[in-house]
């Protein structure tokens, strides 16, 4: 498998909506 | 010339450095409830940043590849599990995941009164486990006080016959043993690093004012390996013992984190819906290989103004998974090779240095102050275009080496 590794989400807010089945992205995020 | 500077990061070498005090972050931590401040493990932020054993960049990377490698042993096991399930026959299995150098950690409390742990939180491993006294064989050192259950009015251990003590089998990849009838985990990681201890129950505080009662974790009494001075590990996978799952009636399986862009900043782990940025863009989960990791798809990237031509099938044919304990990403050898020709080509005017580590397209920046680089953006599935951050191309080696912060995976089918 590919791996996005933690470097690349770095400022990024990272959203796990397990339950809804999506992952989200928004810039900065910190 | 607006349109091609929009495809450009303008980059100071110093804002890609860390600083030497901790400068907080003043955006998602504290307006929420349910959030806690993230920072990396070896930064003036962590009171860990102390520790004598901080690893090297070299070091890191090299538990990086231990933990990638262990990554694709277990979900190559997995795909085979699954061919073997076909088939209505049985192999052994032996658990494999690495946890190299997970980097970033959370400060939570546990048991009544509530003892502070600072633990690193993977969104790659599911099993939430912490160094428990009295440390029956081994434990290493660390910054908290190791966690004495005798101490906790509300702490428990977990009977063998539990259906939670069962789960342990998916959790850690290894059946849980049993000793004077309480369950007793076991878990191994890709790099031989390993925690061996009680299954236990006790509440766990988020923050003041939001406790998980009866919270199912390990109490660690023989754990060695890579885990630094931290107290142990959130496990934020999505099998049915992770934190995520556990917690699923009060977070709604809903969780959201921000990783600094240096080791002086802090981000934030926050649980829950409420509070998350209205400009969020969501990609669907692909189907998954095993019960832990998230899979995504990558559909595409992009350099600067060009979108690198890549097969769909590059991607599509291994996966991907998005993990918080990896730290550079690993793409595929075809992909990887688009992608770092197409970097080179757009900063040629950069002398460029030799390899470092797993990382193979470096440059000598000393002589600047201000960088121009080309802005990488990652499609996924959805059509979810995703600027990555100028921490999130470049890694720092030192002054004279940057490095374009990816690697390829080993074999296409990784």
């Amino acid at each position: 498998v590919g791996i996005l590794g933690n470097v690349q989400q770095t400022t990024l807010e990272v959203v796990y909506d397990v339950a809804g089945g999506k992952l989200g992205f928004a810039p900065g995020g910190c | 010339r607006r349109a091609i500077e929009s495809h450009y990061h303008t980059v100071e070498i110093s804002s890609l450095l860390p600083a030497s005090v901790c400068s907080p972050s003043t955006k998602g931590h504290s307006k929420r409830p349910s959030t806690l401040k993230v920072f990396h493990r070896h930064g003036p932020c962590s009171k860990h940043s102390q520790d004598n054993a901080t690893p090297s960049l070299d070091e890191i990377l090299t538990h990086d590849q231990s933990r990638v490698d262990s990554i694709q042993h277990k979900i190559n096991l997995n795909a085979e599990m699954d061919k073997v399930k076909d088939k209505k026959a049985a192999l052994p299995v032996q658990s494999g995941r690495a946890l190299g150098s997970g980097n970033y950690i959370v400060t939570l409390g546990l048991g009544t009164p509530k003892k502070s742990l600072s633990l690193i939180f993977d969104t790659g491993s599911d099993l939430t486990w912490t160094q428990c006294q009295p440390c029956a064989r081994v434990c290493y050192k660390q910054q908290d006080p190791i966690f004495n259950p005798i101490a906790s009015t509300t702490y428990s251990n977990v009977s063998c016959s539990s259906t939670r003590c069962s789960q342990l089998s998916t959790t850690t990849g290894n059946d849980p043993s049993c000793s004077t009838k309480t369950c007793v985990y076991g878990i191994q990681y890709g790099d031989q690093s390993f925690s061996i201890g009680f299954f236990s129950q006790d509440t766990l505080t988020i923050s003041s004012s939001d406790l998980v009662p009866k919270f199912y974790f390990g109490c660690g009494q023989n754990n060695q390996g890579l885990f630094g001075n931290t107290a142990g590990l959130l496990g934020l996978g999505r099998d049915s013992l992770s934190f995520v799952s556990q917690t699923a009636q009060r977070y709604g399986k809903y969780f959201s984190y921000c990783l600094p862009s240096s080791s002086s900043s802090t981000g934030h782990l926050t649980f829950g819906k409420s509070g998350v940025s209205s400009n969020v863009k969501f990609t669907p989960f692909a189907a998954s290989r095993g019960t832990s990791f998230y899979f995504i798809d990558i559909v595409g990237i992009s350099v600067g103004m060009t979108q690198l031509s890549i097969r769909p099938s590059v991607f599509k044919t291994p996966g991907t998974i998005i993990d918080s304990g990896t730290v550079i990403t690993r793409l595929p050898p075809a992909a990887y090779k688009a992608l770092s020709t197409e970097f080179k080509k757009q900063m040629k005017k950069y002398p460029s240095v030799p390899a470092y580590s797993i990382l193979d397209t470096c440059y000598d920046l000393s002589k600047y102050t201000t960088i121009s680089i080309p802005k990488i953006s990652f499609t996924f599935g959805g059509n979810v275009k995703v600027d990555l951050a100028p921490s999130g191309i470049l890694i720092v080696i030192n002054s004279s080496r940057v490095c374009l912060a990816f690697a390829a995976n080993s074999d296409a089918s990784d």
